[in-house]
């Protein structure tokens, strides 16, 4: 739907807006390394969408278990948005994942990717974009 | 900021790039404002302009709303979640979820739809990725990847125009300072 104005849109669309495609991620909050937890194939496909899960099966073969490729993929997540990598769905990050988002992947076919936020560090992009961050 | 896989951008010399809206989804001039002034955004800091086309087939830059499955491989997934994706350069293609509450003018943090989000923030992060912007880290950034419903973000950081500005230059009527790097290049790669 387009409105050409805030003031055009209907009383009665505002008091029945639907969740957001992806409020239903929240469910997975606490969720860590080594345990399988019903639905996190969803999730799973979430991360590969945007580039977390380098080399990764298509979509349907996700399993439910938060296995180590998938703790890495939280990490690198993390790190690009600048929270507190600690590896496991904490709310947080959880909170970062619900959030509205443009399409574009973060991590492109593992050559691009956003760098890692306030800490000095370096982001390999196949030897040939090599950026190095420093904080003011 | 970044830059997509082997810093893709548009040819050298190019100066101006024409846009044209899907003609089926008959956007009227208030939407079709909302895109002229995210263009601008961009114009003013780097070398390149653009100009509104109605010849859709043969525009550099296609713009168009679409809902689910509308054929490049990206569906869309309805309200939220995804809003919009584009190309990298030259390919030209910037795609809006049509299931979104748009909203094309006013203060859209003002509104009391939970789920409205703001054209012209989208769409000058869109036109980003168009002429070559990968994501970036710094929150501040037009490039960063998400922005909240009823939340509105239209101007460029220092962290967008430092990057846009490494692809194509910088508007010699760029008054703006960009001198307060908070990114520096590895020297040590040639960059």
């Amino acid at each position: 739907r387009l409105f050409p104005n805030v003031s055009s849109i209907p009383t009665w669309i505002s008091k029945n807006a639907p969740p957001g495609a992806w409020d239903a991620y929240l469910n997975f909050t606490g969720c860590r390394q080594g345990e399988n937890y019903d639905g996190l194939s969803k999730l799973k496909t979430y991360f590969n969408q945007f580039g977390y899960i380098p080399n990764a099966p298509s979509s349907s073969n996700f399993t439910d278990d938060f296995d180590d490729a998938f703790e890495a993929a939280v990490r690198n997540y993390q790190k690009n948005f600048n929270l507190n990598v600690t590896g496991f769905l904490d709310n947080a990050t959880l909170n970062q994942v619900v959030k509205p988002r443009c399409g574009v992947a973060d991590i492109i076919n593992g050559t691009t990717s956003m760098n890692s936020g306030k800490t000095n560090s370096t982001a390999s992009s196949n030897n040939t974009l090599k950026f190095h961050t420093v904080s003011h | 900021y970044t830059f997509f896989s082997e810093m893709q951008r548009w040819p050298e010399g190019t100066q101006e790039l024409t846009y044209a809206f899907e003609p089926n989804n008959g956007l009227d001039d208030v939407v079709k404002g909302v895109f002229s002034n995210a263009f601008d955004r961009w114009s003013e800091v780097t070398t390149i302009t653009f100009r509104e086309t109605t010849s859709y087939e043969s525009a550099d830059i296609k713009i168009g709303f679409y809902s689910g499955d509308h054929g490049d491989g990206e569906p869309f997934d309805g309200v939220l979640g995804t809003l919009a994706h584009a190309f990298s350069p030259t390919n030209g293609r910037l795609h809006l979820d049509g299931a979104e509450d748009w909203v094309a003018t006013g203060d859209v943090t003002a509104s009391d739809l939970t789920t409205a989000v703001d054209l012209e923030s989208v769409a000058v992060h869109e036109i980003g990725h168009l002429l070559g912007l990968g994501h970036s880290s710094v929150e501040e950034a037009i490039m960063y990847p998400t922005i909240g419903a009823r939340t509105r973000k239209v101007e460029l950081a220092d962290d967008d125009i430092q990057g846009i500005q490494v692809l194509y230059g910088s508007n010699p009527n760029f008054t703006g300072s960009t001198t307060t790097s908070s990114r520096e290049n590895d020297s040590s790669n040639g960059f």
